[in-house]
């Protein structure tokens, strides 16, 4: 039983570090257990974005928490692979410039399973390999399905 | 296994529709109101969620098609999840497996598995084969990332305790 | 006591009315008091965006949300004016074009009052007579204050 | 009244600006992590927020400038507010206001009016005089915007019973 939890905890460490150093140019990230109670304690997530201090997840911007939680998402998924991903406007807290990049985590996974993102963010949009349009008119939604070539005009 | 199309009839904001799910990166885009997040519910609704309220409804009802402006309210909603098996990642299963839910102004569901009646354990049974649960970390809906992001400790260390 | 709330509720709730359907192109919203028990009970808010029936603002979608609540916000503003407002991210769940209504919203406010905004979106940015912006290097964050024009480039 | 301009001395990720604050529509830009939300921290800390965690802090010594990456941290924060009382909106108050606090290691806040030492309770009185209270409506910080969604049917009442 320890023994298990200890492989899958080291390797979605191990994943984490990757994923958030792709993430940030650069920048490190560690996921820590609990030093006096590894087995039952909780699990600490600290970070150190290029040209900062390392600083616990708490005391981070939004949209700098919001790298690191989907580090360790991301981090997870690459572990236990799930077929598809569903991202409801998971961009919400980020700058254009971190969007980018994950976009570019997005586009890359999708090499290995579907992923399904909504978004209201262009940088996100474009980065897509095809794109559904969803409007509404008198309370009744319609789809338009878009191929990226057409949104590129 | 992957997602090939999704048919929805009578949900929320939805009508008739069937969309083709490809392969890698799809981007579903759209002014606010206009039924994006109505999809995703679409799909955690057809894969047995069992709370309404994470359906963003107060009573299983409210996932029926009200009318809109201008037509009657339907009397039921219908989802239809059409997955692509043909790596028989799920053995027991044909190649093209279609799952189905509908549910009725009194909020009862019907589970239907290749077109006939089946329960909601016996889906969530075959899913989980294919490693598919209706709540797992594969899914974010909206708003869920303040959620993520606010995880405690002792949270975090759950996800890894149930992996393992 | 009861004449003070009811005039204050009244006052209000026609400044609701107006700002809402001014953010949303023409749409209509209530604040309702409880029926049975208006004078202790809670307040209701119903909205109907254009082309859509009325609806409680519990089964709306995120933006149409947003829209709603910035709208009794600045309702309850005109009525009680503050010297300034500070909004920090306000718009994360909107998409462009109510981003582009927002700022209108307060545009037109800022001739009464300072109005101090965070926001990560051009849409928002753009309709601000001044701009600062902030970097960090070393840690140590730094401001540099732009004039609208450079912008504009 | 309005605000004229803001100085920070060690508060949080900067270590010393005075940013002139002018009329009308001003926008804050910059990256994620760059010190946007803590400028608006510093101004609810100086108009007397009497709870860190609702500054982003465990401890009021959190917000003291930890040197960043390359220098020594400091040994207190200091924020000074400069209000324009052209108007006279606050007769018993000259025509410019300075409002100052500063927060110490162990915790301790001082604060000071026009430059003379004063209790946290005389800044919350002048201030109120002018409609500005450390926590009003007007200020909606980060995130908040999801609880002013999801406020309930008593919490919108309890905030008109407040007006009036
Ligand atoms: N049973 C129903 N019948 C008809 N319309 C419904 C039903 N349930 C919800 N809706 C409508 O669906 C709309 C919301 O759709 P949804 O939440 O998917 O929008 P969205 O595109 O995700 O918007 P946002 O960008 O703001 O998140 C609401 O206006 C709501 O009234
Ligand atoms: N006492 C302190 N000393 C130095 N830096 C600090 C201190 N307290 C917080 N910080 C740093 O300030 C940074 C966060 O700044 P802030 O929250 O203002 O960012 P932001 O510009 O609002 O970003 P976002 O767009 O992601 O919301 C963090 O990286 C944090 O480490
Ligand atoms: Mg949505
Ligand atoms: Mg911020």
């Amino acid at each position: 039983k320890k023994d298990i939890f200890m492989e899958t905890f080291e390797n979605i460490a191990m994943n984490f570090r990757r994923i958030f150093s792709q993430l940030s140019d650069g920048g490190s990230a560690d996921l820590l257990l609990d030093e006096d109670n590894p087995l039952e304690g909780g699990l600490m997530i600290k970070a150190k974005p290029v040209g900062k201090n390392p600083q616990y997840i708490e005391l981070m911007s939004g949209g700098e928490k919001t790298i690191t939680a989907l580090s360790f998402i991301f981090a997870i998924q690459r572990y236990q692979p799930a077929p598809f991903y569903i991202l409801d406007e998971i961009d919400m807290f980020l700058d254009d410039d971190n969007i980018r990049k994950v976009s570019e985590l997005i586009k890359n996974s999708s090499k290995e399973a579907q992923f399904i993102v909504v978004s209201l963010r262009e940088h996100l949009m474009t980065s897509a390999s095809q794109l559904f349009g969803v409007s509404i008119e008198e309370g009744v939604s319609k789809i338009v399905g878009v191929e990226l070539e057409e949104v590129a005009d | 296994i992957k997602i090939s199309r999704l048919s929805l009839r009578n949900f929320k904001s939805f009508k008739r529709i069937s969309i083709p799910i490809p392969d890698g990166f799809t981007a579903i885009v759209g002014p606010n109101g206009s039924g994006k997040s109505n999809i995703i519910d679409a799909i955690c609704f057809v894969l047995g969620r069992s709370s309404a309220k994470s359906l963003r409804a107060e009573r299983f009802s409210d996932l029926i098609f009200n009318g809109g402006k201008k037509g009657k309210p339907a009397d039921k909603a219908e989802v239809t999840l059409y997955l692509d098996n043909s790596g028989m990642e799920i053995p027991s299963q044909p190649k093209e497996i279609k799952i189905y839910r509908s549910v009725d102004a009194s909020g009862n569901s019907i589970y239907k598995l290749n077109g006939k009646r089946t329960t909601r354990s016996e889906i969530l049974e075959i899913l989980s084969a294919a490693k598919i649960q209706p709540d797992g970390h594969n899914i974010i809906l909206q708003g869920d990332i303040t959620r993520i992001i606010e995880m405690s400790p002792l949270e975090r260390r759950a996800i890894i305790d149930e992996i393992a």
